[in-house]
């Protein structure tokens, strides 16, 4: 009976977190501005999500599934000072679902107003190499790069296309994440520090605003 | 604060309070906020005549008249919901992810016949 009733909320089976992560602070927000005491529970339109300008219905903080990557096992000289893949399991979603909005944070542990540059790229993979054969078979296109100092704990990068594209499970491969110092004119290539700051580098979470086109219809606009 | 506030007698089609808690159905591991809800009720009876404040459809003033003539094979209209309200829960699923997620239809603010 109780999986019956699960399944009419939208839960294939009662859910046993594992390692239930910390609950970002923007979903407290958007939680307390839906249920909070002061709501104006009548008028509350739960079909957009105000704070990101965007329709939905449902908002998820999806949990990085992707592993870390040591740069130099399969290139010696090269600079990269962190390297992960990235993983986010959008095939939770369901087929009503349409994603409105994705975005990608990229957190450290702490920030400094004197830190040291840093080049960061994002790739989308779009083929996976063999077991065994690196990155050499791996293919792979920018998604996005910049530069940076650490003077905020997180990045944030747009993905709505991203993980639209990413609802046929067959083409999420995941992301690569590179972090590489900038050569500034001052230093030195090769010194020891050139990664200090990154190693504060503490998780990625994808944030993802979905609406279900047979829970929110859209009313037409007044004329 | 839902609704209108109606002076009936006790045994009348009417919302009753009813509060859930997640905690009491097993839920509380999964289900991080709210810790439960007013879902509420509706029990009572529809009698004849329907008056007003029982939020009588027509098909129920019809059914209580058809209900006067045959009342062994015509029922007496139920007491419904008539008007529900949505609530959002906040919970982790399988894969260890933070959802938010509004349901519709979840607390019940007004009864009818």
């Amino acid at each position: 009976r109780e999986i019956m009733l699960l399944r009419n909320l939208g839960l294939p089976s009662r859910p046993k977190p594992v390692s239930p992560p910390h609950v970002p602070s923007i979903l407290w927000k958007l939680f307390n501005q839906r249920m909070g005491p002061s709501t104006a529970k009548k008028n509350a339109n739960l079909c957009f999500v105000e704070d990101f300008n965007v329709p939905g219905s449902t908002v998820r903080a999806i949990s990085d599934q992707g592993r870390f990557v040591n740069p130099h096992s399969t290139n010696p000289t090269t600079t990269v000072c962190l390297e992960k893949r990235l993983f986010f399991n959008i095939s939770i979603m369901e087929k009503e679902e349409r994603v409105t909005m994705g975005r990608l944070e990229v957190r450290f542990g702490q920030n400094t107003y004197y830190g040291r540059l840093f080049d960061l790229r994002l790739y989308r993979i779009t083929q996976l190499s063999l077991k065994g054969m690196g990155n050499q078979k791996m293919s792979r296109k920018l998604l996005t790069a910049q530069t940076f100092r650490l003077l905020h704990k997180s990045l944030y990068f747009n993905l709505t296309e991203t993980c639209q594209s990413w609802q046929d499970p067959r083409k999420n491969l995941g992301l690569t994440l590179e972090i590489s110092p900038r050569k500034e004119g001052s230093l030195l290539a090769g010194q020891l520090d050139e990664c200090q700051g990154i190693q504060t580098f503490l998780y990625t979470s994808l944030l993802a605003v979905t609406l279900d086109s047979a829970q929110c219809t859209m009313s037409r606009a007044k004329r | 604060s839902h609704g209108r506030l109606k002076f009936l007698p006790s045994n009348m089609c009417k919302r009753r309070r009813l509060y859930v808690e997640f905690g009491d159905v097993g839920w509380q591991k999964w289900v991080i906020a709210p810790r439960g809800y007013f879902a509420n009720y509706c029990q009572g009876e529809c009698p004849y005549p329907l008056t007003d404040v029982l939020n009588g459809s027509n098909h129920a003033i019809l059914q209580t008249l058809a209900h006067s003539f045959e009342p062994n094979d015509v029922p007496l209209p139920c007491c419904i919901p008539i008007k529900m309200s949505p609530i959002s829960v906040l919970f982790y699923d399988n894969g260890d992810n933070v959802v938010l997620k509004h349901y519709e239809n979840m607390s019940v603010d007004e009864c009818g016949c």
